[in-house]
Protein backbone atom coordinates (compact mmCIF):
# COMPACT_ATOMS: atom_id res chain seq x y z
CA UNK A 1 0.00 0.00 0.00
CA UNK A 2 0.85 3.94 -0.61
CA UNK A 3 2.47 4.97 2.42
CA UNK A 4 1.77 9.05 2.53
CA UNK A 5 3.70 11.44 3.95
CA UNK A 6 1.28 13.30 7.04
CA UNK A 7 1.79 16.96 5.75
CA UNK A 8 0.97 15.33 2.09
CA UNK A 9 -2.92 15.57 1.51
CA UNK A 10 -4.85 12.41 0.29
CA UNK A 11 -6.29 13.98 -2.78
CA UNK A 12 -3.12 13.57 -4.72
CA UNK A 13 -3.11 9.79 -4.47
CA UNK A 14 -4.64 8.49 -7.60
CA UNK A 15 -7.82 7.46 -8.17
CA UNK A 16 -9.26 10.08 -5.50
CA UNK A 17 -12.54 11.80 -6.64
CA UNK A 18 -12.96 15.14 -7.17
CA UNK A 19 -16.11 17.42 -7.35
CA UNK A 20 -15.56 20.54 -9.98
CA UNK A 21 -17.58 23.63 -9.69
CA UNK A 22 -20.68 22.43 -11.65
CA UNK A 23 -20.63 19.09 -9.38
CA UNK A 24 -18.89 16.86 -11.62
CA UNK A 25 -16.86 14.16 -10.50
CA UNK A 26 -13.13 13.42 -11.65
CA UNK A 27 -10.19 10.98 -10.95
CA UNK A 28 -7.67 13.67 -10.02
CA UNK A 29 -5.28 12.43 -12.63
CA UNK A 30 -7.73 12.78 -15.29
CA UNK A 31 -8.28 16.36 -14.25
CA UNK A 32 -7.69 19.30 -17.30
CA UNK A 33 -6.54 22.88 -17.03
CA UNK A 34 -10.36 23.91 -18.11
CA UNK A 35 -11.68 22.11 -15.49
CA UNK A 36 -9.71 24.64 -12.70
CA UNK A 37 -10.66 27.64 -15.33
CA UNK A 38 -14.38 26.38 -15.88
CA UNK A 39 -14.72 26.22 -11.94
CA UNK A 40 -12.97 28.83 -11.13
CA UNK A 41 -15.47 31.13 -13.48
CA UNK A 42 -18.27 29.49 -11.54
CA UNK A 43 -17.07 30.24 -8.13
CA UNK A 44 -18.11 33.10 -6.65
CA UNK A 45 -14.78 33.66 -4.45
CA UNK A 46 -11.67 32.39 -6.40
CA UNK A 47 -10.75 33.49 -9.49
CA UNK A 48 -7.26 31.15 -11.28
CA UNK A 49 -4.19 33.10 -11.02
CA UNK A 50 -1.03 32.46 -13.01
CA UNK A 51 2.18 31.64 -10.99
CA UNK A 52 5.21 31.48 -12.78
CA UNK A 53 7.81 29.23 -11.27
CA UNK A 54 11.03 31.67 -10.58
CA UNK A 55 12.76 29.43 -8.62
CA UNK A 56 13.78 26.06 -6.99
CA UNK A 57 15.78 25.44 -3.89
CA UNK A 58 16.33 22.67 -1.64
CA UNK A 59 15.27 23.86 1.85
CA UNK A 60 17.44 24.62 4.87
CA UNK A 61 15.01 22.28 7.06
CA UNK A 62 15.26 19.19 5.50
CA UNK A 63 16.12 17.42 2.76
CA UNK A 64 12.64 16.12 2.33
CA UNK A 65 11.38 19.70 0.82
CA UNK A 66 11.67 22.33 -1.77
CA UNK A 67 11.31 26.34 -1.80
CA UNK A 68 9.69 27.24 -4.74
CA UNK A 69 9.18 31.09 -5.19
CA UNK A 70 6.81 31.71 -7.62
CA UNK A 71 5.56 35.63 -9.58
CA UNK A 72 1.96 35.57 -8.93
CA UNK A 73 -0.55 37.34 -10.95
CA UNK A 74 -0.37 40.64 -13.23
CA UNK A 75 1.41 42.52 -10.40
CA UNK A 76 4.21 39.90 -10.23
CA UNK A 77 3.78 39.23 -6.25
CA UNK A 78 6.54 37.23 -4.69
CA UNK A 79 5.47 34.17 -2.85
CA UNK A 80 7.39 31.29 -1.84
CA UNK A 81 6.29 28.34 -0.35
CA UNK A 82 7.99 25.42 1.43
CA UNK A 83 6.64 22.08 0.16
CA UNK A 84 7.29 18.35 0.31
CA UNK A 85 9.73 17.17 -3.05
CA UNK A 86 6.90 15.27 -3.87
CA UNK A 87 3.97 17.72 -3.45
CA UNK A 88 2.20 18.31 -6.81
CA UNK A 89 1.38 21.52 -8.44
CA UNK A 90 -0.92 21.82 -11.82
CA UNK A 91 0.96 23.31 -14.57
CA UNK A 92 -1.19 25.06 -17.40
CA UNK A 93 -1.62 22.79 -20.35
CA UNK A 94 0.65 20.26 -19.33
CA UNK A 95 -0.44 18.75 -15.55
CA UNK A 96 0.38 17.32 -12.65
CA UNK A 97 4.30 18.26 -11.94
CA UNK A 98 6.85 18.15 -9.01
CA UNK A 99 10.24 19.50 -7.74
CA UNK A 100 10.87 15.11 -7.46
CA UNK A 101 8.74 13.30 -10.17
CA UNK A 102 9.52 10.03 -9.42
CA UNK A 103 8.42 10.54 -5.46
CA UNK A 104 5.22 11.72 -6.58
CA UNK A 105 5.15 8.71 -8.57
CA UNK A 106 6.38 6.23 -6.17
CA UNK A 107 4.46 8.03 -2.97
CA UNK A 108 1.16 8.47 -4.98
CA UNK A 109 1.23 6.75 -8.20
CA UNK A 110 -0.01 10.52 -9.88
CA UNK A 111 1.33 10.61 -13.02
CA UNK A 112 3.78 13.29 -12.69
CA UNK A 113 6.67 15.13 -15.05
CA UNK A 114 9.44 17.80 -13.39
CA UNK A 115 8.18 21.59 -12.19
CA UNK A 116 11.05 23.83 -13.76
CA UNK A 117 11.55 27.07 -13.83
CA UNK A 118 9.64 28.78 -16.22
CA UNK A 119 6.57 26.41 -15.33
CA UNK A 120 3.69 28.47 -15.40
CA UNK A 121 1.20 26.66 -12.32
CA UNK A 122 -2.51 27.38 -11.68
CA UNK A 123 -3.38 29.21 -8.29
CA UNK A 124 -5.99 31.07 -6.79
CA UNK A 125 -7.13 34.51 -5.45
CA UNK A 126 -9.94 36.15 -4.04
CA UNK A 127 -12.13 37.77 -6.61
CA UNK A 128 -12.45 41.28 -5.91
CA UNK A 129 -15.95 42.03 -4.65
CA UNK A 130 -17.16 45.03 -5.56
CA UNK B 1 -15.27 7.21 -1.18
CA UNK B 2 -14.90 10.61 0.13
CA UNK B 3 -15.26 13.52 -2.42
CA UNK B 4 -12.43 16.64 -2.27
CA UNK B 5 -13.32 19.78 -3.77
CA UNK B 6 -11.85 21.05 -6.87
CA UNK B 7 -10.09 24.25 -5.15
CA UNK B 8 -8.35 22.06 -2.54
CA UNK B 9 -5.70 20.87 -4.90
CA UNK B 10 -4.85 24.35 -5.90
CA UNK B 11 -2.43 26.18 -3.76
CA UNK B 12 -3.87 29.68 -2.47
CA UNK B 13 -1.42 32.03 -3.51
CA UNK B 14 -2.83 35.47 -2.15
CA UNK B 15 -0.31 38.24 -4.07
CA UNK B 16 0.29 41.20 -1.96
CA UNK B 17 -0.87 44.37 -3.69
CA UNK B 18 1.32 47.26 -3.41
CA UNK B 19 -0.66 49.95 -6.03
Amino acid sequence: STVVPPSLPPYFIKGSIIQLADGELKRVEDLKTEDFIQSAEISSELKIDSSTVERIEGSHTSPNFAVVQFSVGEHRAQVSVEVLVEYPFFVFGQGWSSCCPDRTTQLLELPCTKLSVGDVCISLTLKNLR
Amino acid sequence: VPVFPWHSLVPFLAPTQSD
